[in-house]
This record gives C-alpha cells, structure tokens and sequence, in this order.
C-alpha cells in the first residue's frame, strides 16, 4: 500500500547491497499533541512472510534501539570508523526473523513531540501506551504482520519497557477482535527489581573485586536498597566506588578501558 | 565506543532522507542518548516481577539473559531478582555451548529460561555476537541451549 511504499528504503548511503527489504519512518501515536514514534524494519533474509517479527527496544531509559540494538549489537549493518558507510553484521538477527527496531518513548532519536513538555514528564506508562499504540498503527501499515507471531526483545532499561508492554498488549488481546499474536519476549542485562537490582549490583562489585570491603560493607549498612531515590550519604558512597575504587575501567564491560 | 560513528551517520541528511527521518525537523541533533528525557523520567515502576508473573500465568515465553562482565546491571541482580519469582525448575545449571566454547550457564525453570553468557558486556550482542545469535535462536524455537 501507498503508506508501506513511502517508508521503503532503497538503499542507505554506502550500504553494501542486500537481498532483504527495508522500511522505517512514522506512526503517530498521539494526533492530537503531534506525538509520533520512529521505526526501522529490516526484514529476514530468507523467506521473510514466513519468519516471525521481533521487537527491540533500548533502554536508558532516554536511550535508542536505532544507536544501538540496530547499528551495533542484532541489526544487518555496522556503521564504518568514520561514519562514511556501512557494512555486514554476519551474526545478524535478521537471518532468522523480522527486526523492528522502535525508538520509544518519544524524544528518543528521530521520535518527537510536537508538545515540548512531553519529553519532561514522560514515564514507564506512557512509553508503554505509546509503543502499543504504535504497534498497532505499525500493523495497519503492514497487514502481511497482523497475524505473525511476534516476540519482544530488550536490554537494560528495556527490562521495563518489554514486560510492561507485553501486559498492554495481553490487555488489548482480551478485548480485541483482532489480537496482537505475542508469543514471548526475552530481555538482556534488564532492570527489573529495585532492591534486588541494587543490592545485586553492589553484589557483584565486591565479588567481583572491585570495591573494598569497607566500601562493600558501608553501602550494605547505609543504602536502602528499596528506595528509588537513595540518601545523599548512600549516593557519596556510590560515587566514591565508582570514582575512587573501580579505576579506569568501563563498567559495562569491566575488563575493558572506558570509552575516552 | 562505536555509538560515535552512529553520533555522525544518523546525523547526515542524506541518511535522514533516505530513511524518511526527522520530516519535522526537529530543532535537536540526533543522538544515541536523549539526557533531557533521562533526567526528568517521570514514573518508574519499583519493580516489574509482578508483571513477569502475570505473564508467566498468561503462558508467554520468557527467556532473561545476562551478559557476565556487565557491572551496570550483573548477573547477580538479574539472579536475585529471578530467584524472588521462586520457580520450579525444568532443567537445572548446565553450561550451555557455541562452537565447542562454553558459551554461559544456564537453567530452565517452569515457563522462563535465564541464561548467562560468558564475557559479554551490558550489550550482549555487541560484545558476544555469535553466543547472542545462538541464544536467539533457541529463544525463537523454545528449545533449552544446546549442551555441546
């Protein structure tokens, strides 16, 4: 259809050339404020109605499926040194299914809002109202999707936008003639639990030698770990790990050098 | 640090043509990160375990992978938070394998599989590629990670 045709890529500047279709742009998610969502689709590389279609959502949260799920961890192409072009990811997750990279909430990457205030008050809710929006808008443009299994993918952050969204979508399932076909979702390194997610953390800082035992030992008696927002005391001990005790590390990958 | 070239490459306007992008123009760069959204999230939920509930009642899949060297959010909170769910277990701790490697750990319970994959970073797939492709595909198919 007209809308699909629109939002199909030929080519991006300096890919190497590729059998599977590509398409990405807009599906509004609020009229009446001018919200509306970005997606890429890079569809499977072999017998693509077939294959199932797969979700993926970065988390930050603030953060975009496109920067990362897409360009440097599960989508077809890596961007080159000096952002001239593109090339082959072989260990693409597009070889087994439909990737649609979604970047949520809005005021992520390309996503905006025409209401400036909403990227100042937006939350777990309306990311998942927006994104199940979204999709649904998404599946009107794509009817070819509307029955396909279809599974939610994530890390971090994410670990909060896939569940949630996957219960809007069960909720719209029970009371939708036309369902959402979810068969799962799986999430990597996901934010999940506050206290369990902190005292995890720090968990693994001291078992992991990265931290003293006094420093351990402080933070276990000074944090409330259920508390979203932790004490200035607490917070001065997490900041004194991390700047004084951890070095010169990056913290998502601990035996790397940071990124300068 | 490659989310540097994507700072540049999704920044060009000939990509932001051809991938129908920023029709608005919107009066900001794009970047990987938004801290203005980060800094002002406005509702958050404590903790999300009732919702892995609901949905394992509901007979969804769910799979919870944890790449090992992450210090952001490790393994071991991803463990603890699991092990409130208390599910039974299918299966119990194997190492899972990818190319004669040992790939992770991993433990089937009833209705969810987690998984740790072996010197992987916060982003998996980046760090782990083809380990990440392996777990994708057992995801995809339901089937526990292969034993050898």
């Amino acid at each position: 259809n007209e809308e699909e045709e629109a939002d199909r890529i030929s080519s991006l500047p300096g890919q190497p050339k590729v059998s599977f279709q590509q398409f990405s742009g807009y599906v509004t998610v609020n009229k009446a404020v001018g919200r509306a969502l970005f997606y890429w689709l890079t569809e499977a590389v072999h017998d693509p109605l077939s294959k199932p279609l797969v979700v993926w959502l970065n988390g930050g949260p603030g953060c975009s499926s496109v920067a990362y799920g897409a360009s440097e961890e599960i989508g077809p192409f890596r961007i080159n040194k000096t952002a001239s072009g593109l090339y082959l990811n072989k260990f693409s997750w597009n070889s087994v299914a439909n990737l649609l990279f979604l970047e949520t909430p809005a005021g992520v990457g390309f996503s905006y809002s025409n209401r400036s205030s909403d990227v100042l008050d937006t939350g777990d809710v309306r990311t998942a109202m927006d994104s199940l929006e979204f999709l649904l808008g998404w599946m009107n443009r794509f009817p070819r999707f509307k029955h396909r299994e279809v599974y939610l993918t994530g890390e971090s952050y994410a670990g909060h936008y896939v569940p949630q969204l996957a219960r809007e979508i069960t909720k719209y399932n029970k009371r939708s003639k036309h369902p959402i076909n979810l068969k799962g979702f799986m999430v990597g390194n996901a934010v999940t639990d506050n206290y369990y997610d902190n005292l995890g953390t720090v968990t693994y800082w001291w078992s992991h030698a990265m931290i003293s035992d006094k420093t351990y030992q402080q933070l276990v008696n000074t944090c409330d770990f259920r508390r979203q927002k932790e004490s200035d005391e607490c917070e001065s001990l997490y900041s004194y790990a991390m700047d004084q005790e951890f070095g010169n590390i990056d913290q998502y990958n601990i035996y790397s050098p940071p990124c300068n | 640090c490659t989310e540097k070239y994507a700072e540049i490459y999704y920044n060009r306007p000939d990509v932001q043509k051809e991938l129908h992008a920023n029709v608005t123009n919107i009066p900001y760069k794009w970047t990987a990160c938004s801290e203005v959204l980060n800094r002002n999230w406005n509702d958050s939920d404590v903790s999300v375990l009732p919702i892995y509930r609901e949905m394992l009642a509901s007979g969804l899949r769910i799979w919870v992978f944890s790449g090992d060297v992450d210090s952001v959010v490790p393994v071991t909170a991803t463990r603890f938070s699991l092990a409130n769910l208390k599910l039974e277990t299918k299966i119990p701790w194997y190492p899972w394998y990818v190319k004669k490697q040992v790939g992770g750990w991993t433990e089937v319970y009833e209705g969810l599989t987690f998984a740790t994959v072996r010197g992987a970073g916060h982003e998996v797939p980046l760090f782990k590629p083809r380990a990440a492709l392996q777990l994708f595909k057992s995801f995809l198919k339901g089937d526990p990670l292969p034993r050898s």
